[in-house]
């Protein structure tokens, strides 16, 4: 969207959104357009809010035609500029967090009188699967009717695509509908929609854009195949999605924090979501509830078989939560992993099942073992890798480094709860993802010495509806075929699938990739494995720590992305002086403060030069 | 569909047709014993020829099942599905993977074949024949293949695994028949007198698009006189 500082004199001719998406992995281009008309400077912001999981890879300003690139640095050699800066008082960020899935963008600049400028911003992201769909999400607001307002999404997936739908919240009418069109046949798919000035306009007469909200592309591939490996310039990546599998059964515990600072909407949330899960438990599941507030509580001493009548028993307890007092989550959680160890060795749940520890808090531990590296270390020696944990993180007011630190370190994940009507849509949301395991202990295994630099190769579960992707880069490009397997636990049996790929099929398959864009399986493999490095790093320390972030670093540099390591740093001419401003990718960390978008004047640089820096943290 | 029996002890082999209506399921096996059953349905051609004289038919769908194991494999020619219990696994002819439990396995090779083991004892082939898909007369088939019998039961029986068991057969009076390439003979088996036909069948195991000859005599009219019973005996209503 282009935030206009003054409407008079400033038009927004064209805003595009350009979306690419090869084999899962986006290449998204946002440009704007706009032109001075009035006679002085204005002031332009260019807002663009994008994933929190992509990675910006470029930025550049057009002022009347000439560009100034942006240019990807170490994010210490880039915040010495911006330091220097803000030590004169000034601060300046270019990206924030913004809702649940999304962190803003933003640059003002100066517009000369008469002058153009254009904005390009440039983002990569992965496409992960949920729930059987690749969601591609793109927030619409333009802050103003603009002449030429375009997206468009050309989707090509080797596998050939099954779906492919495009919804916006704002399209209300027939009119507006008849701006989006979308189709698919084969390998490629299209998204296009273009209102026209007209059909932006929230009313016949109105100057206000009413083309404000989510645009959300969803599709899926054909699946003939459990595995599909893709081969270009000697990088690889083997997509692994298997369907027609029971469901393995599960053991889980729930273990919820019914402290004081539950009370209220959170805790009635909390209950809502409870009772549906309940009901779509199933039968050959075992679970119990474990509650903790100062002290700890269990629904039951020991885990229980999903029968219908404890079912309605779970159900009423549940009902009966009340919320109470501190927050013990080191003896909750202790207790929960106590409960699933000993079903497993007394052998009271199925030989062939899977444990599974899901935590619901909205505070930090305040009773009890109540610092967190300990609570760590406690939780880490009594699951011993053997299943995963889930931390759902409730509310603002939480320690969310933590548990994301302690569920990453146990092969689980975390996950905010935002403080939303639909709190408890979003925790049934998680459950059901994690509800269908089709397979553990997956393992996924290529030949000896063929293959170097690989991704995360296993996995403790795969769950129904989603998809493990392992890339890496081999070892010899001549070589003619590349065998690879994955192996699993499923619900009855053992299974082991083979993908033998023969190089010259591949390449005449792949020989539209040019449709899109030729590297991309090398940038997705930096991609992924950056972002898997970033993962190990947040629980690494010492030697350990400083080679991950190392290797983050020289990859981020390599693959210009803007990491939490990196920043990237655009100069232009700017008022006779020059310029600093940075913007930190806000994680998901500890009472972050919001960064503040804006631009700061730095004296003592060379005239003429304005400093961008984006970067993620 | 037909029938290849080979007789290791007399380097030799018999074989026989059985001609029934496209839908019919065939007992091939059956063993009390052990529990293990195979039936096949049967398929037509695309173009259904009503005369039975001309027409072809083959295998189209087969269910394997293990009584003790509580187990059940349907084989069609889409698709491969595994049911343990009421647990179901599905895979496709696409698929290239191998299933374990305990005292089973089953490798899919992708596009190929089927190869199911219980224990040490038994394993069978079921291979995928597949045609042009525009080609206007035949369908994609299967082939099933009985590679080790030692596991299962004196009691065996069916189509196929009345065979399991030794038994003799002598031929006689090679004269020619009514084509001349063809000759026929007479042999005694299961105190029957028939007259055979020296003819060939292609055992598909190892190369599934050419197929290995293996030379036969062959039995008219579906078996008779060398099957137990008629082929009648052996239509089941089910697949399982």
């Amino acid at each position: 969207s282009l935030l206009l500082g003054a409407v008079d004199g400033i038009e927004v001719y064209s805003t595009k959104v350009n979306c690419k998406v090869t084999s899962r992995f986006a290449h998204n281009v946002v440009t704007t357009r706009a032109v001075n008309h009035a006679n002085t400077a204005k002031e332009v912001s260019f807002d663009v809010e994008l994933p929190k999981t992509a990675f910006i890879t470029n930025f550049t300003l057009t002022i009347d035609g000439v560009t100034y690139p942006g240019k990807v640095k170490e994010k210490e050699v880039a915040k010495k500029q911006y330091e220097k800066a803000v030590s004169q008082g000034k601060t300046a960020g270019l990206v924030k967090a913004s809702g649940r899935k999304l962190e803003k963008f933003t640059v003002s600049v100066n517009v000369a009188a008469g002058s153009k400028v254009t904005f390009e911003l440039t983002y990569e992201e992965l496409l992960k699967r949920h729930k059987g769909k690749y969601e591609m999400y793109l927030k619409v607001q333009p802050k103003q009717l603009v002449k030429h307002f375009e997206i468009t999404v050309d989707i090509f997936e080797p596998q050939g695509i099954s779906t492919l739908d495009a919804e916006a919240s704002f399209i209300t009418n027939d009119l507006l509908g008849s701006a989006l069109t979308k189709s698919f046949s084969g390998k490629k798919g299209h998204v296009s929609f273009k209102p026209s000035l007209n059909q932006q306009r929230s009313c016949p007469t109105c100057t206000d854009s009413l083309l404000k909200g989510d645009f959300i592309i969803t599709y899926d591939v054909n699946r003939e195949s459990p595995a599909n490996v893709q081969i270009v310039n000697g990088y690889f990546v083997h997509f692994f999605a298997p369907q027609g599998l029971p469901v393995v059964p599960k053991s889980v515990v729930f273990v919820i924090d019914v402290s004081g600072s539950m009370h209220g909407r959170k805790m009635e949330q909390t209950k809502d979501a409870l009772l549906k899960i309940l009901e779509d438990v199933k039968q050959d599941d075992y679970l119990n509830f474990i509650l903790f507030s100062g002290d700890v509580t269990t629904w039951k001493d020991s885990l229980v078989p999903a029968t219908p009548e404890n079912i309605q028993e779970a159900s009423k307890f549940v009902m009966d939560i009340q919320d109470r007092g501190m927050t013990n989550i080191n003896d909750a959680l202790l207790r929960g992993i106590s409960m699933l160890n000993k079903a497993r060795e007394e052998h009271t749940v199925p030989e062939r099942s899977t444990s599974i520890i899901i935590m619901l808090t909205d505070g930090d531990a305040n009773v009890g073992e109540s610092r967190p590296e300990k609570i760590q270390e406690n939780v880490r020696n009594a699951i011993g890798g053997k299943f995963p944990l889930y931390n759902l993180g409730f509310g603002n007011n939480l320690n969310y480094n933590f548990l994301e630190n302690m569920a990453l370190e146990n092969h689980g994940l975390a996950r905010r709860i935002y403080e939303d009507s639909d709190a408890n849509l979003q925790l049934q949301g998680f459950y059901e993802e994690v509800a269908n395991p089709l397979l553990t202990g997956v393992e996924v295994e290529y030949p000896q010495n063929a293959i170097l630099d690989l991704t995360q190769n296993s996995y403790q579960h795969f769950y129904d509806g989603s998809e493990i992707v392992v890339a890496g880069r081999l070892a010899d490009e001549d070589m003619n075929s590349f065998k690879a397997a994955v192996k699993g636990h499923g619900a009855i049996n053992d299974l082991t699938f083979t993908e033998e790929v023969d190089m010259k099929e591949m390449e005449k398959a792949l020989q539209e990739r040019d449709y899109i864009f030729g590297d991309y399986i090398e940038r997705l493999w930096a991609y992924l494995t950056i972002e898997q490095l970033l993962d190990k790093r947040k629980n690494a320390q010492g030697e350990e720590k400083e080679n991950l972030t190392a290797q983050a670093l020289e990859l981020s540099l390599k693959y210009h992305f803007v990491t939490p390591l990196t920043s990237m740093v655009v100069t232009k001419p700017e008022d006779n002086e020059n310029q600093t401003a940075i913007a930190n990718k806000p994680g998901e960390g500890t009472r972050r403060q919001g960064e503040v978008p804006g631009t700061v004047k730095d004296p003592e640089s060379q005239p003429l030069l304005c400093v961008f820096s984006v970067d993620g943290d | 569909p037909h029938f290849i029996i080979q007789i290791p002890e007399k380097d030799d082999a018999i074989c026989f047709n059985i001609d029934e209506d496209p839908g019919t399921v065939l007992r091939l096996i059956q063993d009390p014993v052990t529990g293990l059953t195979v039936n096949g349905q049967i398929i037509g051609e695309k173009t259904g020829r009503s005369d039975s004289q001309t027409r072809r038919t083959y295998f189209g769908k087969l269910g394997i099942a293990s009584a003790q194991m509580d187990f059940r494999i349907e084989v069609t020619r889409e698709n491969i599905t595994l049911w343990n219990g009421d647990s179901l696994s599905t895979f496709s002819w696409l698929d290239t993977v191998m299933v374990t439990q305990d005292g089973l396995s089953v490798m899919i090779n992708r596009k190929k074949n089927m190869v199911v083991s219980f224990g040490d004892g038994v394993t069978f082939v079921v291979v995928l024949h597949q045609v042009w898909k525009k080609e206007p007369a035949h369908h994609d088939f299967l082939g099933f293949y009985v590679v080790n019998s030692r596991g299962m039961s004196a009691q065996t029986h069916g189509l196929l695994g009345q065979f399991f068991h030794p038994f003799d057969f002598q031929v006689s009076d090679v004269h020619p028949g009514s084509d001349p390439t063809k000759p026929d003979a007479t042999m005694v088996v299961k105190n029957h007198q028939l007259t055979v036909t020296r003819g060939s069948q292609k055992d598909y195991r190892k190369d599934i698009s050419v197929g290995r000859n293996v030379a036969c005599w062959f039995v008219h009219n579906n078996g008779q006189g060398l099957i137990d019973g008629i082929h009648r005996d052996y239509i089941v209503p089910n697949l399982f």
